[in-house]
This record gives C-alpha cells, sequence and structure tokens, in this order.
C-alpha cells in the first residue's frame, strides 16, 4: 500500500458518501445519472468476485464491502425510494449503457491476461469503469445546473483515478514485474474522460462562480 | 504470486 493508493482509495470512498449523503440527507437525486449507479454496481459485482474466495487484508475485504454496498443502495434509493424517485429525471436521463456494457464484454473477451472467467470478469469491469461515467457527463451537458454536491461527487470520482495512476507509477518503479497494461491504459482513459469536466470545475471554483458546462 | 499481487487493489 502506498499513500497514492491509499489517497485513492479515501477520495473513492468520499465520492460515493457523499452521493448517499445528498441523497438521504436531501431525499433527492436531481442531476445524477441511475445508468452511471447502475454501470458502476455493475463494476463492482464483475470486479469483486473474489470477496469470499481470496482474503487480501482486512482493509481490502471491508472496503469492498463499502463499495459494494454503497453502490447497491444508491441504485435502491433511485429506483424504489417512494420520495427519492420522484427526483429522478428518467426523460434527460437517457444514454443506452448496454451500448457501453456489451463492448467492454466482447473486448475484454478479447483482451485480457487469462482467459479464465474471473480475470474476464475482473477485465470487463476495468473497461466498464473507465465508460461508467458516460451517461452522468451527458446528464449534466443536458441539465446544465450542477448541484454543487453533484460537482463534488464527480469530481472525487475523477480524482481517485488519477490518484490511481500516479500508485501505478510509484509500484512500477518500486516492484519489479509491475507491469499492468490493461489496468493502466482503461485508468488512463477513464481520467481522461473526466479532463473536460475538470476544466469546468477548476474554472467554476477558481471564478468563484456556478459550474455551468458549455452545452 | 503474480495474480494476488494485481488483485490485491479495489
Amino acid at each position: 500500500m502506498n499513500i497514492f493508493r491509499f489517497a485513492g482509495d479515501m477520495t473513492h470512498l468520499a465520492s460515493v458518501l457523499v452521493l448517499l449523503l445528498k441523497i438521504h440527507t436531501i431525499k433527492s437525486c436531481a442531476g445524477i445519472s441511475l445508468k452511471t449507479q447502475e454501470l458502476y454496481a455493475l463494476v463492482f459485482a464483475t470486479r469483486y468476485l473474489d470477496l469470499f474466495t481470496d482474503y487480501i487484508s482486512l482493509y481490502n475485504t471491508l472496503m469492498k464491502l463499502i463499495f459494494l454496498g454503497s453502490s447497491f443502495s444508491i441504485v435502491w434509493y433511485i429506483r424504489y425510494h417512494k420520495i427519492v424517485r420522484r427526483s429522478y429525471d428518467k426523460d434527460q436521463d437517457t444514454f443506452r449503457h448496454y451500448f457501453l456494457v456489451l463492448p467492454c464484454l466482447l473486448l475484454a473477451l478479447l483482451i485480457n491476461e487469462k482467459f479464465t472467467f474471473r480475470e474476464v470478469m475482473w477485465t470487463f469491469s476495468l473497461y466498464l469503469e473507465a465508460v461508467a461515467i458516460l451517461p452522468q457527463l451527458v446528464l449534466l451537458q443536458r441539465t446544465r445546473n450542477i448541484d454543487n454536491l453533484t460537482g463534488q461527487y464527480v469530481f472525487l470520482l475523477g480524482a481517485y483515478r488519477a490518484l490511481y495512476i500516479l500508485n501505478w507509477i510509484y509500484r512500477y518503479f518500486t516492484e519489479p514485474h509491475y507491469v499492468h497494461w490493461i489496468t493502466w491504459i482503461s485508468g488512463l482513459v477513464q481520467t481522461l474522460l473526466y479532463a473536460d469536466f475538470f476544466y469546468y470545475y477548476f474554472q467554476s471554483w477558481k471564478n468563484n462562480v456556478k459550474l455551468e458546462l458549455p452545452a | 504470486y503474480q495474480t494476488r499481487a494485481t488483485k490485491d487493489e479495489l
């Protein structure tokens, strides 16, 4: 474990807690894409298949349970909670996320480190995570005004993967044979997808104006 | 060992 990865995990944790807090306290999911939340639940479900078979550390197991629990409860809140679901804008959240799932699954079947079920599922979760934010970014473009909790959520989500890239660089230089191109490239693509959002987020923060994304 | 190293990240 290194400081970059720990900071990345804490940032990731903060992003899901910010979202849960927003939905649980103000009972609203305005501006939140259910599609992105469902994709994230699928990412964690396919990545943590080894949850009960490989014990790595208490930290690792605990964090996996938190990410699984929070992502599925966020989906539950938006889908079934009688108050929250009313604020879900399904007419705007129209990204066909199945168009993301299938290509990622095909790519995972073609490009992976080992052609086993677990490894293909794990690789699928990496590719899917890289693009899972797209429905949310599209929704933000459409609804234009971003309440600051949603803005913080997307920012933290992007920042965690950027910190992971520093972690991979650190591990590459400190651990022999630590080379994982699939992880690195999908992590880089993921971070680049946030790049324009980061730009507008910092602009609004610097000029102290409400975050607006260009249409 | 290799797979163990890969999968120690979240």
